[in-house]
This record gives C-alpha cells, sequence and structure tokens, in this order.
C-alpha cells in the first residue's frame, strides 16, 4: 500500500484490493470484517484496528452517498494513516491501546460502481422500489429514527427517498447488526461531502439532544483543529439547527442507541466543485479531516462512559 | 452510460425566506430533473442545483421574474466529469509504468 496513489480516485475493485493488502501488510493488528452484502451481493467490507481483545469500539463511515467520491478516498487515507501513525504517534497509539477502530470505506458500494460505470451523479443504493420504475433509497433517510418524518421523501423518485421502511436496505441493516452485536461501540462518525460541516443529532427533531452541550463543545475542538491546517472555515451543530431537517438519519439512530458521540462530517468543496472535487483536494482534504478526527476520537476514550 | 452534456450547476443566492420557498417549490417540479446539490435552507448557505440543459432556459426564466441572483458554478458538467476520468486513467498509467 505504500504504492497505492491517495492522491486520487480509484475504482470499487482497487479500493478493495487495498483493504486486503493492508490487512495482508499488519497482520495481528489490522483485519477485515464483511457485516453483510449489498443488494447486488457485494460485500460490505469493514476494517478492523486492533491491538487487544474485548475493546470498545469507534467506527468511521465514508461512502454511504455513493457521488461524495472524496469520501471514499479520505477513508482510504485514513486507514493508511491509522498504520502509519501506530507507535509513531502517542495519542492514536493510545487511543488503540484502549479501542478498536473499525473503518467502512465503501459503505454503499452498489452505489460506488454504478457512479464509475454508469451514472456519476447516483447517491442513493441500487434496490428497485416495488410499483416504481425509479431505483434506491437514500441510505442516510432509512435509519429507524424518526423515520418516515417530515425531512425525507415518501416517492422513490426523490433523492431523499426513505425506503418502504427503517433498515430496508441491505447496506444500512447490516450496520445496525453490527452495533447492536458489538454492544461497546462509543463513538459513531458518518462521513459525508459537500459543504464544510460537522454535525450531530438531532436531524428529525428539534429537541436538543442530552448531551447537546458537550457535543457542541467537542465539535468546536474538532473544528478549531480542522482549520488549524490549512484553515478551512466550517460550520457545526445539530444537523436540524444547521442544515435542515432530516429524518430516518444515521447518527440520530446510533446516538438513540447510547452512541453519545455521534458525529456526520460534510467535507469539501470551498469552491466551485461541488461533488467532483478535483484529485489534488483529496489528500489536504484527508488530512484535516483526520485531526478533527482524532480530536474526537481522543475526547471519547479521555471520557469513557 | 449517462452523461452530463450542457448540464450546468449553477450557484444560487438567496436573499431572504421569501426566496428560500421559491426555490422549494421550484425543487418540487420533478419534470425539469433538478438534482439540488445543496438544498434551499438559509440565506446563509448557497444554493447549487445541477440543471440538465433542457431545462436550463425554464429555470433561467423562473429566477431572472423572482430576481432571484445566480451564477454558473459549472459550465459544463461533463467536462469536468470527463477531467476526472483522464486524472484517473493517467494515474493508471503511471501506476502501470512505476
Amino acid at each position: 500500500t505504500e504504492d497505492y496513489n491517495y492522491a486520487n480516485y480509484h475504482t470499487l475493485n482497487e479500493i478493495n484490493s487495498f483493504i486486503d493488502m493492508l490487512v495482508q501488510e499488519n497482520p495481528g493488528f489490522v483485519s477485515k470484517i464483511v457485516i453483510g452484502k449489498s443488494y447486488e451481493g457485494r460485500p460490505l467490507n469493514v476494517l478492523k484496528f486492533s491491538t487487544g481483545a474485548n475493546r470498545p469500539g469507534l467506527w468511521i463511515d465514508t461512502g454511504i452517498h455513493s457521488r461524495e467520491w472524496v469520501t471514499q478516498a479520505s477513508g482510504t487515507w485514513f486507514a493508511k494513516k491509522i498504520v502509519t501513525d501506530y507507535r509513531r504517534d502517542a495519542e492514536l497509539t493510545d487511543i488503540l491501546n484502549k479501542y478498536d477502530i473499525f473503518l467502512e470505506i465503501v459503505t454503499n458500494p452498489d452505489g460506488f460502481q454504478f457512479t464509475h460505470t454508469t451514472n456519476r451523479m447516483w447517491r442513493k443504493t441500487r434496490k428497485p422500489n416495488s410499483g416504481s420504475s425509479c431505483i434506491g433509497v437514500d441510505p442516510n433517510r432509512n435509519w429507524d429514527a424518526g423515520f418516515g418524518g417530515a425531512g425525507a421523501s415518501s416517492t422513490p423518485c426523490s433523492e431523499t427517498y426513505r425506503g418502504p421502511s427503517a433498515n430496508s436496505e441491505p447496506e444500512v441493516k447490516a450496520i445496525v447488526d453490527f452495533v447492536k452485536s458489538h454492544g461497546k461501540i462509543k463513538a459513531f462518525v458518518s462521513i459525508h461531502s459537500y459543504s464544510q460541516m460537522l454535525l450531530y443529532p438531532y436531524g428529525y427533531t428539534q429537541t436538543p439532544c442530552k448531551d447537546q452541550a458537550e457535543l457542541h463543545e467537542l465539535a468546536r475542538k474538532a473544528v478549531t483543529a480542522l482549520s488549524s491546517l490549512y484553515n478551512t472555515q466550517y460550520r457545526f451543530g445539530s444537523i436540524i439547527n444547521t442544515i435542515y431537517q432530516a429524518s430516518g438519519g444515521t447518527i440520530d439512530w446510533t446516538y438513540n442507541q447510547g452512541i453519545k458521540y455521534s458525529y456526520t462530517f460534510e467535507l469539501r468543496d470551498t469552491g466551485r466543485y461541488g461533488f467532483i472535487l478535483p484529485a489534488n483536494q483529496i489528500i489536504p482534504t484527508a488530512q484535516e479531516t483526520w485531526l478533527a478526527l482524532m480530536a474526537i476520537m481522543k475526547h471519547t476514550k479521555d471520557n469513557p462512559y | 452510460k449517462e452523461t452530463f452534456e450542457g448540464h450546468q450547476v449553477l450557484r444560487i443566492t438567496a436573499l431572504n425566506e421569501a426566496q428560500i420557498n421559491l426555490l422549494k417549490e421550484l425543487s418540487e417540479n420533478e419534470h425539469l430533473g433538478l438534482d439540488f446539490w445543496m438544498d434551499p435552507v438559509d440565506v446563509s448557505l448557497p444554493v447549487d442545483v445541477r440543471v440538465p440543459f433542457n431545462s436550463l432556459q425554464d429555470v433561467r426564466a423562473f429566477l431572472g421574474y423572482h430576481e432571484i441572483h445566480y451564477e454558473i458554478m459549472i459550465q459544463d458538467l461533463q467536462d469536468l466529469i470527463n477531467e476526472e476520468q483522464r486524472e484517473i486513467l493517467q494515474s493508471k498509467a503511471l501506476q502501470l509504468r512505476s
């Protein structure tokens, strides 16, 4: 994985090969867990970074919206950063001596493959919707948290279609089952692009989450760390107050499962490219985001619950 | 393979809540095939929308009529996607050589 080109976008096969290579290069530290299969039968690969048994876990996922290519690319860079910095960076080493890190780089493989082969603008899953010619569900509206409320669409042709029922999408259900069976996930970060925001629950209700004050201060700390590198400016706050009402969202569900440190990132674009962020911005984006992730993981470690 | 020749991405700046609501109404016109990259939510945030070539005239007329300011963020989306693909292929070629 030294020769892997982190400064460019890659296909699903190339990312899955990278995952296998990283596992081979780091026996006893990095392993691959297949938490399920996508609708079209692709493996849902999760990298596990572990230095001991029965550790609580920290979860990071990228690419749940398939067209947000800078996120899968950043996730690949995070994976390499973890193995490079373990035993070199004192803070990360301390985190890994107490917690496992789980990283799902391609959370929506069917959609991602489709962006490479057929439609670069595809966002949703690829499961057909009975009774409609429109395909796919917005996997960030399909979780059992305020599911079906305002802030998601009930029409299959919409980009924010919530799906026929909560967890209808295998890509979502697989994470739900993993989180429930693991039982000790203590931070959950789901990474999207674009608009430079760091968001915490809730999206489906105006009711502040009970840890709002702590999550807000931690978001401030994380965004300050992120901006220190390239001065990329981020907004932060609850989903509903910072962007809009969104029901059935990932981190509303994880927070309601008791995972206090639940966050969503919206990475760059700071300019005029939107989802077609030039590849030369992948590494700077990943580097600055990593500083924010480290702030969240450190806080989680230092404040066990 | 779906391509996006002539699709433009407009960056719209809403001045007030009324214009935000007008943009929300616009987003409900499914026949226009609009793809909101950044939704109309608040005057402090830009609204980015991908407009298929066939809908450009209607959308421009709507924005002009309601005096809603916009600029062209991406002139031709397919050009940008082609550039992205070129970079991927070049990177592959370099990788093979190395």
